[in-house]
């Protein structure tokens, strides 16, 4: 518990892949994601979303979708977590 | 007679009078309206042609005082996931925050409706990313929409306000900043505008808030029409500047439109003064379209005043700002800056330093406090790092500490300037200490950077405290940002169009002038004494390039200006037969002579290849480009290829294959690579691969066995049923319908239910909804057929229907 907030984790990854959208289309299907596409501006970074994954979780859950991480076409994955923003 | 008449602007929007903090003509209240947006608009400035967004909950398109100006493509809903950024309507009326931001920017003027907005001609656009679950992905997304369209981004939200959050952008966030920076408006960079702080009441402070603590991001605060400081207001040491908000109760409050196409006034807080600044940005960039991100900064630097503000901690820095924790250089100052814009030249390119004190651990004393110094050149010994004059100041910090709220933290320049960079928060009992996070400061700008910094933390306890539980600073590092030359000197290098006097600084010669044949000079004879690399040929006057002939190197040409140097320098080396500068070879910044394998050092950007001694841009296989030796230096066996360090592969030589960056020896099937051992080992018996030794850590299952969820079992558990399974050579258990314990395959193919069920049709019924009127009595209607009666069925569901 980070200062009274609590992480809540999502089902979206970000992941950064080389070699273009349809090998980052591959790695996913290979893992059970869906890949929604780049993100924004930044190249060879892509937003996935795993379906089997619950929503909202106060844990990251393992499952055979953690094996993303390990899989060496993927340089860089991040379980998304929601971040509380307030407006001013 | 614009200028001379105040009242010469007149629209006919029902707010516009109550808009005091852009015009104040009635000269019997002590109205003050110092931002200066009506005379801006006088000289014609009003935005055209500009795009501002506004990232927030949404964007009401249709409301009369946004249609005309509204602009789709500056637009989209991140949210949503499509191009219609309309803010969710609902009972509670929560989405209004963006409609009311957009509003201040550009509001239609003369439409009879609500307000003005500052620039009333600019393109505004909403990006809808609050309305949902606000990740690194969305925020990331947000910021880099259409970065070649989009010129300013204007964000009034931010981590919590509550003095105790320390919480900043992502990872991908960061790099949505940058990317705006280096690729926005076509190279110019993104403009990021951000409200700094609504904590002002629970005692936050917004250099915890690492949204408004980032150099990309130019942090707005607010002040109210008499110069008070507003109840909400978060101090800090990266606050840029300041614009007038709504306030104290007995104070004139903002006007705004609002969600339902209405008009309000009944904002409070300091989300205004983002969207007001992005506004005047926009009244700037028409007024100069090439200025860059940095210009900005420097124009808001030297047009803010600090007017009619109250605060008791103005000081002047050594460069002559006046500047204030609360409100950072003061008021901003529309029309001061689109005259200053009109004839800006951009500023030289931005340089990095960075230095790290010896690092060892200092402990922090309750109710002491402890100095941490550091001498520095500013990276004079670089060219392209070299920082003289200064812009934001950061300092990274690694600190443990108890109680992080009792924590003070300054920041002394080599000038004597103090600036703050952290004041104690009450509500701040984290004992997480702050863990590399970068503390920002602006006070220093147009400082020189040379000389000894000073951090300084104060630990006052707030609260009875463990004394024997210290603080201590395990590392910190001092990252100055600025420029090599002085940016308002017309003299300096890319203002001056005349011939170079001094000899320029290095990062200028590498790309300097080819050398000429040496022509002799006209010159008469002087009697003052010649400068000391004269040779002894005399000189035409008393600087170095005025000598007949050089005592060592003579570098340059007659169209550049010639001049005597002791030393030749980078990009160029000593040919001591002509004692001349000759140019080394393309990239090389040290060489022996001109050719591409004489290369002994190389510039930024390029690589010194030691297999032949010149420099490129990327380097052989197997080896890796070392940013700080620039060099190619060898990959560490077993890579193939490696990035950035020897270690991080990206390739393996045989027998080895990669696992994240590392190449691990590859194991056969049933063994696992151990990393501590870094030896192949076993998998559990039931794996056929594995990423460790445990039955949970399989990868594929052995022969004959199923995965179970993450394991590999011989029989499924009750509740599953073994299946095919798409992608892996082994079978899996696959969960049962509801509530069923056993069951052949997919859908209804129950076999055995739970406890307080029934089986019905091979499906699982509560008992609740399936229950017989009386036992004996549907044995007989079963034994006499009679089930196929509708009315029996219905009294013996349960015998009727079960066909266990």
């Amino acid at each position: 518990v980070v200062s009274g907030h609590r992480d809540v984790y999502t089902n979206h990854w970000a992941v950064r892949i080389t070699g273009g959208q349809e090998q980052a289309d591959k790695i996913a299907a290979k893992y059970g994601y869906m890949n929604l596409g780049q993100i924004g501006s930044l190249d060879d970074h892509y937003h996935f979303r795993h379906s089997r994954v619950v929503r909202r979780a106060a844990y990251s859950l393992k499952g055979p979708h953690s094996f993303i991480h390990m899989d060496p076409e993927v340089e860089w994955a991040q379980q998304q977590v929601v971040k509380p923003r307030v407006k001013r | 007679q614009a200028q001379s008449d105040p009242s010469f602007i007149h629209f006919n929007d029902p707010k516009w009078s109550n808009m005091w903090y852009i015009h104040c003509n009635d000269k019997s209240s002590r109205c003050r309206s110092e931002m200066n947006i009506l005379a801006a608009w006088q000289r014609g400035y009003t935005g055209k042609n500009v795009v501002v967004t506004i990232l927030d909950d949404g964007i009401e398109m249709n409301h009369p005082d946004l249609a005309q100006n509204y602009d789709h493509l500056a637009s989209y809903d991140v949210n949503g996931n499509d191009h219609d950024p309309t803010p969710r309507y609902d009972s509670r009326n929560e989405n209004i925050h963006g409609t009311r931001c957009a509003g201040e920017v550009a509001a239609v003027a003369n439409n009879s409706h609500c307000i003005v907005g500052v620039a009333y001609n600019a393109h505004i656009g909403g990006i809808r990313m609050l309305d949902g679950d606000v990740t690194d992905i969305v925020e990331a997304k947000s910021l880099g929409i259409r970065p070649d369209y989009i010129d300013i981004y204007s964000a009034s939200w931010g981590p919590k306000d509550d003095g105790k959050t320390v919480d900043g952008p992502g990872p991908l966030t960061k790099q949505a900043f940058e990317q705006g920076i280096k690729k926005g408006r076509k190279g110019l960079g993104s403009i990021f505008v951000w409200a700094s702080g609504n904590g002002g009441r629970q005692g936050d402070h917004c250099s915890c808030d690492g949204y408004t603590s980032n150099i990309y991001t130019i942090s707005i605060s607010s002040t109210t029409e008499n110069g008070n400081k507003p109840w909400y207001l978060e101090v800090c040491s990266s606050i840029m500047a300041t614009t007038y908000s709504s306030g104290e109760f007995n104070e004139r409050k903002i006007v705004t439109t609002d969600l339902r196409q209405h008009c309000t006034d009944g904002h409070t807080g300091t989300s205004v003064s983002a969207p007001i600044v992005a506004g005047i940005i926009a009244l700037v960039l028409e007024a100069n379209l090439l200025l860059t991100w940095r210009d900005v900064q420097h124009l808001l630097v030297k047009t803010s005043r600090p007017v009619h503000l109250k605060a008791d901690d103005w000081m002047i820095n050594a460069a002559g700002h006046t500047v204030s924790h609360l409100y950072g250089f003061g008021l901003v100052d529309a029309e001061a800056m689109v005259l200053e814009a009109r004839k800006w030249m951009t500023v030289p390119h931005q340089h990095t330093c960075s230095q790290i004190p010896e690092r060892r651990t200092r402990y922090i004393h309750a109710g002491q406090s402890l100095n941490s110094s550091i001498t520095t050149t500013g990276c004079s010994e670089d060219p392209e790092q070299h920082v003289d004059y200064l812009e934001h100041v950061v300092v990274k910090v690694l600190v443990v500490h108890p109680r992080r709220g009792d924590l003070e933290i300054n920041l002394i320049s080599p000038s004597g300037t103090r600036s703050q960079l952290l004041a104690k928060r009450l509500f701040d009992s984290s004992n997480e200490g702050f863990r590399n996070w970068e503390f920002m400061t602006v006070h220093f700008w147009g400082e020189r950077a040379e000389g000894t910094w000073t951090l300084e933390i104060i630990d006052s306890p707030s609260k009875l405290r463990n004394a024997e539980v210290l603080g201590n600073l395990k590392e910190w590092t001092l990252i100055l940002y600025g420029t090599s030359q002085n940016p308002y000197q017309p003299g300096s290098a890319q203002h001056s169009h005349s011939r170079m006097l001094e000899i320029p600084a290095p990062e200028e010669i590498l790309d300097g002038p080819e050398l000429d044949e040496e022509d002799e000079y006209n010159v008469t004879q002087t009697s003052r004494p010649c400068h000391s690399e004269c040779g002894n040929q005399a000189c035409d006057g008393p600087k170095a390039d005025h000598c007949l002939n050089c005592v060592h190197f003579s570098f340059g040409s007659l169209k550049s200006g010639r001049t005597c140097v002791s030393h030749c320098p980078l990009g160029y080396y000593e040919d001591i037969v002509s004692r001349r500068c000759r140019r080394c070879y393309k990239g090389c910044e040290r060489c022996a002579a001109r050719s591409a394998g004489d290369c002994l050092s190389c510039r930024r950007g390029f690589y010194l290849n030691i297999l032949n001694s010149s420099c490129t841009d990327t380097c052989p296989p197997g080896y890796f480009a070392d940013e700080n030796q620039r060099q190619c230096l060898k990959c560490l066996d077993p890579c193939m290829r490696c990035l950035r360090y020897a270690d991080r592969c990206t390739a393996c030589r045989e027998g080895y294959s990669l696992a994240g960056m590392t190449c691990v020896p590859e194991c056969t099937n049933g063994t696992f690579f151990h990393l501590e051992e870094m030896t192949c080992s076993p998998c559990h018996s039931s794996c056929r691969t594995c990423t460790g030794p445990g039955k949970e850590e399989c990868i594929q299952c052995a022969e004959d066995y199923l995965q179970q969820e993450w394991r590999c079992v011989q029989t499924c558990i009750p509740g599953y049923y073994s299946g095919e399974a798409a992608g892996v050579p082994h079978k899996m258990c696959h969960r049962c319908e509801e509530n069923c314990l056993s069951c052949s395959g997919p859908g209804t193919t129950c076999t055995k239910c739970k406890e307080g069920y029934s089986l019905v049709s091979r499906t699982c019924i509560v008992n609740a909804f399936c229950n017989n009127a009386d036992e004996v009595f549907c044995e007989m209607v079963k034994s006499n057929r009679l089930c196929e009666k509708k009315l029996y069925r219905q009294f013996c569901c349960r015998t009727c229907l079960m066909n266990g």
